[in-house]
């Protein structure tokens, strides 16, 4: 594994520990999206079903794999939780977290059946998962842009994972031009998509937020 | 082609 690449995962890592430790912690889940969380679940399990196939890559890929799918179905428990614990903020939340993410798991299903590698269940599945997964933030992103303020929970998850998918651009080029490894179209199309998505999201914080004022999103 | 591709990536 390249730099870019450990950095990268140790940054996803790092994301999902911010989110998980502070809610654990402080019961707190003001600015957090529900929905975008529940996508990242579905992102997980379509996406790793090759877990199933037995198909061996290495300990640490199984592990990762087996801790991003667990650690997001805990963040959903947790964040249905506060419904009892915290049902004022839980309330907030759902009402704050207004999206439709029928599109988007929609035109996720309809680009994964268009472009794939194969047409097989496993490889239109995990097509599906990197579709989804480029988009998935969009709920947090409009949560966000409705509150017009940022908690520094969310603004430290979000660039967190805005960290991990710039890293994994010049993890693809590495492994191409260092590697000699295949060059995944879809990996990288889905992959720049996403990043320009949180490019975007800094573009903006900086504008707003290091220069004075609250957070708010086209 | 038959082989199934490899997703060694996250």
């Amino acid at each position: 594994m390249n730099p870019f690449r450990i950095a990268a995962d140790l940054s996803h890592l790092a994301s999902i520990l911010i989110l998980l430790r502070t809610i654990q912690t402080t019961n707190c889940i003001d600015g957090v999206s529900l929905k975008t969380q529940v996508l990242y679940v579905l992102v997980f399990v379509s996406r790793y079903l090759d877990l199933l196939t037995l198909h061996w890559i290495s300990l640490y890929n199984t592990l990762m794999k087996v801790f991003f799918i667990s650690s997001s179905i805990y963040i959903v428990v947790l964040l249905q939780r506060a419904k009892v614990s915290n049902a004022v903020a839980y309330k907030e939340m759902i009402l704050k977290d207004s999206f439709k993410i029928g599109y988007l798991l929609g035109g996720s299903a309809v680009l994964a059946l268009l472009f794939n590698e194969r047409f097989t269940f496993i490889d239109v599945a995990w097509s599906f998962s990197v579709w989804l997964e480029s988009i998935a933030i969009l709920p947090q992103l409009f949560m966000l842009s409705k509150s017009g303020k940022a908690q520094s929970l969310t603004i430290h998850y979000i660039f967190a994972l805005g960290l991990y998918r710039a890293l994994y651009i010049p993890n693809w080029i590495w492994r191409w031009l260092v590697e000699n490894k295949n060059f995944q179209k879809l990996a990288f199309v889905t992959g720049v998509i996403q990043t320009l998505l949180y490019s975007d999201f800094f573009y903006i914080y900086y504008k707003k937020v290091i220069k004075g004022g609250g957070v708010s999103l086209p | 082609s038959n082989t199934a591709p490899v997703h060694d990536e996250l």
